[in-house]
């Protein structure tokens, strides 16, 4: 049986992960499945669908901004889909490549408030909880991608749109390669089944992790994901009984994941050199003598 | 390290929506 206190803390980090994720995996899966009252997300196969889904779905997502919820929007010089409608004289894959930026800045934004409701985290050095979420966010985000894809494709602007892996796969060299990897990731770490209180912990001991690269006060950042670890073993052996082995194939998944981070970095530096496209600052700052 | 990462300083440092 789980202590009382660890039992205080899966439910502190998992009411933080529905609070400040706008998608989760069960969202994510009812619209996956079609089993939303929601319209049907738009399907993107083909640039012509592309191009329609750029002023669709700017537009929606846009009137969701204004009227929703200003959560996910502390960096005032990033309005995700805006960026999309802003650059349609640039190329189709450029155009795909900064959405993505968008949506990747938005979901580090969102990482970041996750991570300082995580109890302790905010107790750590500011350099530390910096260094945490550089070398954390990127890991973070694939593992929250895998929620938002299926075989098949993946789920974009708020689950209103659905790209197609083949479309992606169909794009020009070096943006070809960039989301293949993922899809196969995905594709097993979807195969463990985990809920979206199993993910709240995970991600929290992505970002809570001791072996970053220049932690000042590595035994602290230890301590804190000691306890995390903990409890994400105790709760996979209540929330489900009958795989055993679920702890330890999941750390597994961490070595996956920094592989996966390794090889974006690389092709982002590639598109960097020969594309003619910029990066956000927040995500240069990320990248920056990363590895 | 803080000052090279000014952006990923100032979203930890804003107030979060969850203190509010």
């Amino acid at each position: 049986p789980m202590p009382a206190d660890h039992k205080v803390l899966v439910r502190q980090i998992h009411d933080a992960y529905m609070k400040n994720f706008t998608m989760n995996k069960a969202k994510a899966r009812l619209i996956l499945t079609g089993k939303t009252s929601k319209p049907q997300p738009f399907i993107i196969h083909n640039m012509e669908t592309f191009q329609l889904a750029e002023k669709t779905l700017a537009a929606h997502v846009l009137a969701e901004h204004h009227g929703g919820s200003e959560n996910s929007l502390h960096i005032g010089d990033v309005v995700p889909a805006l960026g999309c409608g802003m650059l349609r004289q640039r190329e189709a894959e450029a155009r795909l490549f900064h959405c993505c930026q968008s949506t990747s800045v938005e979901t580090v934004t969102e990482l970041t408030e996750f991570a300082k409701a995580v109890p302790g985290f905010q107790s750590l050095d500011l350099n530390d909880q910096v260094t945490l979420l550089k070398y954390g966010v990127y890991e973070a985000l694939f593992t929250l991608l895998a929620s938002c894809m299926n075989k098949d494709g993946v789920l974009v602007a708020r689950g209103g749109g659905f790209i197609t892996r083949e479309f992606l796969k169909s794009l020009r060299r070096p943006f070809s390669d960039m989301m293949e990897p993922k899809f196969q990731f995905a594709t097993r770490f979807n195969s463990l089944e985990l809920d979206d209180s199993d993910l709240s912990l995970f991600v929290a001991a992505i970002i809570c992790c001791g072996d970053r690269p220049g932690l000042v006060d590595v035994p602290l950042v230890e301590q804190l994901q000691e306890t995390i670890v903990q409890v994400l073993r105790l709760h996979l052996l209540t929330n489900h009984p009958n795989d055993s082995f679920l702890f330890p194939r999941l750390l597994q998944k961490l070595a996956d994941l920094r592989e996966l981070v390794t090889e974006h970095a690389q092709l982002v530096e590639d598109i960097k050199k020969t594309e003619d496209t910029s990066l956000h600052p927040l995500l240069q700052e990320i990248y920056r003598d990363m590895y | 390290l803080t000052e090279r990462h000014k952006i990923l300083h100032r979203l930890l440092q804003d107030s979060s929506p969850n203190d509010s």
